[in-house]
Formats: structure tokens, sequence, C-alpha cells
């Protein structure tokens, strides 16, 4: 079995302070071992 | 022994044959696993390539045979029984005996042991609220993010699907795209909606139009694809705190879906049976699609215990259209917890 999760998630943000926040990043690669609640990605 | 010296032999030459081609077939197989696993630690990505098996199976009844799996592992195992067939289970699929919430007596067959919950902590969420957390335990077989029109999802090296096809919805995503190649879409077109629909369909088919309409941040589509092995946990939890707004249901075929057959089976996972759950986070759309294989094909929902899958009969083609529920009120749907349990992979 398999799952799929497609999800929108932001490029960019602007701060208040006129800083940009980084991007999404995904926290795994393929090929890893992941469990339940485990962060994908931030 | 003694049969042997007398010239005569123990098998009859048919039976004989077809040992020896199975054992060629087998010597094969391992040759092939072991050449894939060489070349992956060489950072060669294995490519798509259909195979004499991927045909034969279009010709099992992979439904029915699914379905007599499930009847089978529904049988009441004795309770002396019970732990030695379980820790065989377990020593052959590396599932971790020390998590299952109940003593391996208490489970009365395989498929109550395979859908077994866990105890209580053994999966701690997350707390970060900027991540998502992985639904189920597995193995990431793909990530990245869609970009540009058409939105394809690699399933292998060389082989790629529609977005849109796994997830449903793709009359309005094509029309969206196609407008935005076009340049035929202005800004007074823009839909105002803010339902599921329209939402999906600005969101993924078309990135210059959604910037149009949300102009700040800017957001991207990404997706992550999870691969269950038959030892892991089966149940699927929530990845973020979100609305689902809706249900979709595609019955379609019950192919295996492990890693030799995402290489050779094409579209494996727009022609399986699957649930597709859609709604909204706070960084906008999520959908989560649980897909079938021959070994699991049911897929039971939390949120809707009523839904049937692999039912027979009920097969139908990709192209044919697929069940789906918008879940009240609409607009809003059911509000789902990071971590919350909400669906379930059965076997059969």
């Amino acid at each position: 079995s398999t799952v799929v999760v497609v999800f929108e998630a932001p490029l960019s943000k602007a701060r208040e302070d006129g800083t940009v926040s980084s991007d999404f990043g995904f926290c795994v690669k393929a090929g890893d071992r992941i469990r339940v609640g485990e962060a994908i990605g931030r | 022994g003694a049969a042997a010296a007398q010239g005569k032999f123990l098998l009859p030459g048919a039976s004989a044959a077809v040992l020896l081609m199975l054992g060629v077939l087998h010597a094969k197989r391992m040759y092939d696993d072991k050449q894939l696993v060489e070349r992956k630690e060489q950072g060669i990505e294995p490519e798509f390539s259909p195979d004499l098996k991927a045909s034969f199976l279009r010709l099992l009844p992979l439904r029915s045979m699914s379905r007599v799996w499930g009847y089978l592992m529904e049988v009441e195992v004795p309770v002396f029984m019970r732990p030695a067939i379980y820790k065989a289970w377990a020593r052959a699929f590396h599932s971790n005996l020390q998590e299952p919430a109940l003593p391996l007596e208490e489970y009365p067959s395989l498929q109550a042991f395979f859908i077994r919950s866990l105890k209580e902590g053994s999966r701690p969420i997350d707390p970060d609220p900027n991540c998502l957390v992985s639904p189920v335990d597995g193995k990431v077989l793909r990530l990245g993010q869609l970009r540009g029109p058409g939105t394809m999802i690699e399933q292998v090296k060389g082989f790629s699907y529609p977005v849109s096809s796994l997830l449903g919805a793709s009359s309005s995503l094509h029309d969206a795209t196609e407008k935005d190649i076009s340049g035929e879409q202005t800004e007074q077109n823009v839909p105002e909606s803010s339902n599921a629909k329209s939402w999906w369909r600005v969101s993924v088919a078309s990135p210059k139009l959604r910037d149009r309409t949300l102009l700040s941040p800017k957001r991207g589509i990404f997706y992550c694809v999870l691969y269950l092995h038959p030892g892991d946990y089966h149940r699927v939890h929530s990845p973020v705190d979100w609305n689902i707004f809706k249900r979709r249901h595609f019955s379609g075929n019950l192919f295996p879906t492990n890693e030799r057959a995402v290489r050779t089976i094409r579209n494996l996972y727009i022609e399986n049976e699957r649930v597709v759950l859609e709604g909204q986070w706070k960084e906008g759309f999520v959908a989560i699609a649980a897909v079938g294989a021959t070994n699991v094909g049911s897929i039971k929902l939390l949120i809707e215990p009523e839904l049937r899958t692999n039912s027979p009969g009920s097969m139908t083609l990709h192209s044919q259209p697929y069940d789906e529920r918008v879940y009240e009120p609409e607009g809003t749907g059911m509000m789902v917890k990071k971590g919350q349990e909400v669906a379930g992979f059965h076997m059969g």
C-alpha cells in the first residue's frame, strides 16, 4: 500500500521587518524510512 | 536414493521441468534485485521498464484474489497458536513486537494483528506548527515540488503520471492549465469563490493565475510518496491540522505496489483502487491519497465508517467517474488535528 500527500506550502514569505522567511523544505529524502508523526518538511 | 539407484525418478518429467523453471526465474529475480541494489549504491536511479510479469498481472483477477486473501486473513487463529504465528509474521516483515497496544494472544486473526493499534506514545507527533508530519510508517519513495502546467509526479525515472488523475477533478484542472498557457485567462476571469474545487484549480493547475490571485505569500505545491511494507503499522494519521472538504473513491485495479511493481507497471497509482481526502490547511491545499494493493486492498475511513472499498463487481476504469462525497458543512468540512487517526489499510 502507498500513501501520496500533496500539499501547498510557502515558497517565500515577507516578514513585517521586510526580511523574507526561508522557503518550505523537506526534512527527508527518497529512500528514508519515516514513522507517523515525524516531520516530512517545515 | 534407492529409487534413483534403480533408475526410477521420484518426480515426473513435467513436474521437474516446472520446478526447474521456477528455480531459474527465482534466480533471475535475485540477480536482477542484486544488480538494482548495486546500481543504487553507485547512484544510478532505476528506470521504468515494463516486463512480462507486469503484462501477466493484468490478466489476473487481482481484486477477487485480494478479497479471498482478506477472507483467509480473517479466519480466527486458536489462542495457543497466536504468538507463534504473529511472531513469524513479525520476523518475516520486520514488525516491532514491542509496540502493539495489546498482548499477541488478544488479536483473533492476522487481519486484526495487521491493523493493530500502538501503545500510547509510540508515535510522538512533531509539535512544530510549521511542519507537516508523516501520515504513515513507511519508506519515502518520491518527493518534490510540482511545477508548471501538467503537474506530473514521477512514478519512476522515465515514467510520470498527472496529479489530477491521482486526485480527481481533472477537467477543471485541465481547463485552467490550458487557459493559463494560452494567456486567455484575465484577472476579470479569476474565480473569487474560495470553495475547494476552484481553489484546487487555481493552486495546482495554474501557478501564474495563483500568483495573481494570491499575490503574497508565494506558494508552491509539493508531494511526497510513501510506501508501506507489509510489516509496517498500517493506520493513516493526519499530517497537519486541516479541514477535509471532500472524499473521492476510485474503484480501480489492485496491482501490487512494491518497488518492483513501481518500476514495471505503467500508471500503477492511478489505476489502483484508492481513496482521496482533500481539504485545506493554514498554508493552502492539502490532499492524501491512500492507494490499495493486492494484499492490502481495503481502505477504511474513521471519519466515514460506512465507506466500502474493494467490493465485488464495483471495479471501474480510471477514465470513468469516481464516487465523491462532500463533507458537511460544505466549505468547512471536517476539522482534523495533526496526528489524529483518519484511515487504515486492511488486508483483502
